[in-house]
C-alpha cells in the first residue's frame, strides 16, 4: 500500500492558460463567422479550484432558429441531455435559441434535483435571450422573462420536465455525480448574456470556456456556397471539447 | 465529455437538419476514440438560423431545389421526393468535411496523447464489419500503449483485429498490416496475407517517430469484399493515468 500511494502522481490543472507549443497551430487567429450568431462566455467558479478561467459559454441566434441534436446513447444520460431533448421535442426543433453550456460539472447522475439544475440554468438563460432579443414566436416566454427578472428569480414548475417556456438548449461537461452550484451559476447568466459578441475574440473565448483538461480551445470556421443561392457565401462556424471519456456514439 | 455546437446562417429545413446532422455525425465524431469510455454527457448541437438568405426557401430533406418546389396546394410527384437536390448534397458534404475536421482535433488532444493515429479497415464483409475491426484496434490498451512507446509491436494490433466481437469475416491467411508514413513515403508492410515481413525496425522507429501514422488493415483479397471503415485514434501514455487517478478530488 504504501508503495502503491508513493507510485501516484497527482494531477494539477494548467495554472494559467497557455497552450502548449505544439498545439498552437491548431488554435485559430481569426475566423468567419456565420450572421447573426453571438457567443459569450463568463466566470462562475463551477469547479472551485477554477479561480480565474470562465466555465461558462453561450452561443445564441439573435432570431429564433432550426436546430438539431444528437446525444450519447449511454443508458446513464446526463441531466441537461435529458432536458435538451425534452426542449427539443417539446418545440419540434423549432424557434430555438442557443446553448448554454457549463465545464467543471457534468450535472450527471444527480437525479430530480439535477434535471431541475439544468432547467433553471436553460429558463434563466432562455429568459434573459428573449429580453434581450425578443422574439414574436415566444411571446409567452418574453412575458415570463419580464416577471422573472422584475422579481429576480427563476420558477421551477412542479413537473420537472415541463419545458413549454424554454427554447434554448443545455450542456454540462466536468465531474460526473455532483450537483451543479446552480446559485453561482444562475448569479453569472446574466454578466453571460452581457458578454455576447460576434468577433473571433467571442468565439475563441467561448470555445475555451466549454474545455475540462483539453490543453487547447478547439473552433473552426469556413465559408461555403450553395447550387440554388448564387452570389450568397454561407458561413459554419462550431466549437467543441473533449479530451478524456471520449468515445462517442451518439443519435 | 465530447460536446460540440455548430452554427450555420444557411436556411435549412429542421428535418433536413436532423437528417443532417445524423449522417455528418456518422463518419465524423462517432468515429473518434480516445479511451473507449462513452460519456453520460456527450451532446452535438447544429443550428441554422438562415440569417445570410433571409426570405428564402431552404435547403430541404425532399431534396427539390427551390426550382422544382411545387406551387402552394399542387401534390408532389412521389418519385420527385426521392431526388436529392444539388443544395442538400452540398450541404451534406460541407457539414461532413466541417466535422470530421472538429472531431479530429479532440483525438489530437486527447489526454496525455503525443500520437494522432487513424486506423483504416479495408476488404472487410461490409462496412459495420470494417467499423468493428477498427475500433477494436483503435481502443486496444495494448496497441495503444505500444505506439506510445514508439515500438512496432503488430502482433497486437493482428491480436485486436483476432477478438473483434461478432466477426466473422476474419481471415488470417488473407490479412495485411501496414504502417502509412505521415511524410508520404511508401507504406511499412508488417504482415501480408498472413505471413510477417521483415520489417526493418530503423525504419519502422523513424515512422513511429512522427506525430501523425496509420495503420492500414486489408483483411481479404476477394474482388467482392469492399467494406471499408476509418477511426481516429491516439496513443496511452502515462499521462493519462495522472490526469484520471484524481479527476474528481
Amino acid at each position: 500500500v504504501s508503495l502503491s500511494t508513493q507510485q501516484t502522481r497527482r494531477y494539477s490543472a494548467p495554472t494559467d492558460s497557455a497552450i502548449p507549443p505544439n498545439k498552437a497551430k491548431y488554435v485559430p487567429t481569426e475566423g468567419t463567422y456565420p450572421k447573426g450568431f453571438v457567443v459569450g462566455s463568463a466566470h462562475a467558479q463551477v469547479k472551485a479550484s477554477n479561480t480565474k478561467f470562465d466555465d461558462l459559454a453561450l452561443i445564441a441566434s439573435e432570431t429564433p432558429c432550426s436546430a438539431a441534436l444528437v446525444t450519447t446513447q449511454n443508458h446513464f444520460q446526463a441531466a441537461p441531455v435529458s432536458v435538451s431533448k425534452k426542449i427539443m421535442f417539446q418545440h419540434q426543433s423549432k424557434s430555438i435559441r442557443g446553448v448554454v453550456i457549463n465545464s467543471g460539472c457534468a450535472n450527471a447522475v444527480t437525479g430530480k434535483g439535477g434535471r431541475e439544475d439544468a432547467m433553471r440554468m436553460a429558463k434563466l438563460t432562455h429568459d434573459l435571450l428573449n429580453k434581450r432579443n425578443p422574439s414574436p414566436h415566444d411571446k409567452s416566454a418574453e412575458v415570463e422573462a419580464k416577471e422573472s427578472v422584475k422579481e429576480g428569480t427563476v420558477q421551477i414548475a412542479e413537473d420537472d420536465q415541463d419545458v413549454s417556456a424554454i427554447r434554448t438548449l443545455v450542456m454540462s461537461t466536468g465531474v460526473i455525480g455532483q450537483r451543479l452550484p446552480i446559485d453561482r451559476i444562475e448569479a453569472k447568466i446574466p454578466t453571460l448574456v452581457e458578454s455576447l459578441g460576434n468577433t473571433h475574440d467571442h468565439w475563441l473565448r467561448s470555445a475555451r470556456a466549454i474545455c475540462t483538461t483539453d490543453t487547447f480551445p478547439k473552433l473552426l470556421s469556413r465559408q461555403f456556397t450553395l447550387p440554388s443561392y448564387p452570389g450568397i457565401t454561407f458561413s459554419i462556424a462550431g466549437m467543441t471539447k473533449g479530451a478524456g471519456m471520449i468515445h462517442p456514439n451518439m443519435a | 465529455t465530447l460536446l460540440g455546437v455548430i452554427c450555420t446562417d444557411a436556411p435549412i429545413q429542421k428535418t433536413a437538419l436532423r437528417t443532417l446532422l445524423s449522417t455528418a455525425t456518422n463518419s465524423s465524431f462517432n468515429r473518434i476514440t480516445v479511451d473507449g469510455d462513452t460519456s453520460t454527457n456527450d451532446s452535438v448541437a447544429l443550428f441554422a438560423n438562415g440569417m445570410a438568405a433571409p426570405g428564402s426557401d431552404v435547403v430541404r430533406l425532399n431534396h427539390l431545389n427551390r426550382a422544382e418546389l411545387p406551387t402552394r396546394g399542387a401534390s408532389l410527384p412521389p418519385r420527385k421526393l426521392e431526388k436529392q437536390s444539388e443544395d442538400y448534397k452540398e450541404m451534406n458534404k460541407v457539414l461532413t468535411s466541417f466535422m470530421e475536421d472538429l472531431a479530429k482535433l479532440i483525438v489530437r488532444d486527447g489526454e496525455g496523447a503525443t500520437k494522432f493515429v487513424t486506423v483504416r479497415v479495408t476488404k472487410a464483409d461490409n462496412h459495420t464489419a470494417a467499423h468493428v475491426v477498427a475500433n477494436s484496434i483503435a481502443t486496444s490498451a495494448l496497441v495503444k500503449t505500444a505506439l506510445y512507446g514508439k515500438d512496432a509491436n503488430w502482433g497486437r494490433i493482428l491480436c485486436a483485429i483476432g477478438y473483434a466481437p461478432g466477426n466473422t469475416c476474419i481471415r488470417p491467411n488473407q490479412t495485411s498490416v501496414s504502417f502509412i508514413p505521415a511524410d508520404g513515403s511508401e507504406e511499412l508492410k508488417l504482415l501480408v496475407n498472413g505471413e510477417p515481413q521483415a520489417v526493418d525496425e530503423a525504419r519502422a522507429a523513424t515512422i513511429l517517430e512522427m506525430e501523425d501514422l496509420e495503420i492500414l488493415v486489408k483483411l481479404s483479397n476477394k474482388e467482392k469484399d469492399v467494406g471499408e471503415a476509418t477511426v481516429y485514434t491516439c496513443d496511452f501514455s502515462h499521462e493519462y493515468v495522472t490526469i484520471n487517478g484524481d479527476y474528481r478530488t
